[in-house]
């Protein structure tokens, strides 16, 4: 069978698929100085898993607000910095209309995942982090 | 009551994939 860290280097999917790999990459951005796209990343996942019911409206609403503020009201943030401005303004009118939809980071998160696939997860592959651990 | 902290942690937790 393929090793795991053979797999991680077949795309990013298959990467954050593994915990070890997503913990390995995580110690490399964090060295960049931006493990805020991945822990960004993560949150957009989860928050879409949250089925909206009557039992959990706080707590959704809660949750928005908080990943809104934590990562996309600066706008010198590494996340808000790769997010477009449409993008960042729907996120906002959600948030202030209280329009809280499983979906409203999906355009978001898609912004950061391509960044990270052009950007952070090549350089990743080639670094002393990732060639040391293989 | 959680913290927005809390909720995000929980939040990013839940979408990472279980140990295999």
């Amino acid at each position: 069978p393929t090793p795991p860290y053979l797999r991680w280097a077949e795309s990013l999917h298959s990467l954050l698929d593994d915990q070890d790999g997503i913990n390995l990459f995580r110690t490399f951005l964090k060295q960049e100085d931006c493990a805020d796209l991945l822990d960004f990343w993560f949150a957009c996942s989860g928050f879409r898993k949250l089925e909206p019911n009557n039992s959990n409206e706080e707590k959704r609403l809660k949750l928005a607000k908080a990943i809104y503020k934590k990562y996309i009201l600066d706008n010198n943030g590494i996340v808000s910095r790769q997010i477009k401005p449409a993008t960042k303004s729907f996120i906002k009118d959600c948030v202030m209309k209280q329009q809280i939809d499983p979906a409203m980071f999906d355009q978001a998160q898609t912004e950061i995942q391509a960044m990270m696939e052009e950007n952070t997860y090549p350089v990743f592959l080639k670094s002393d982090i990732y060639l040391e651990y293989t | 009551i959680d913290s927005e902290d809390d909720l995000l942690q929980e939040c990013i937790s839940s979408a990472m994939p279980k140990k295999k």
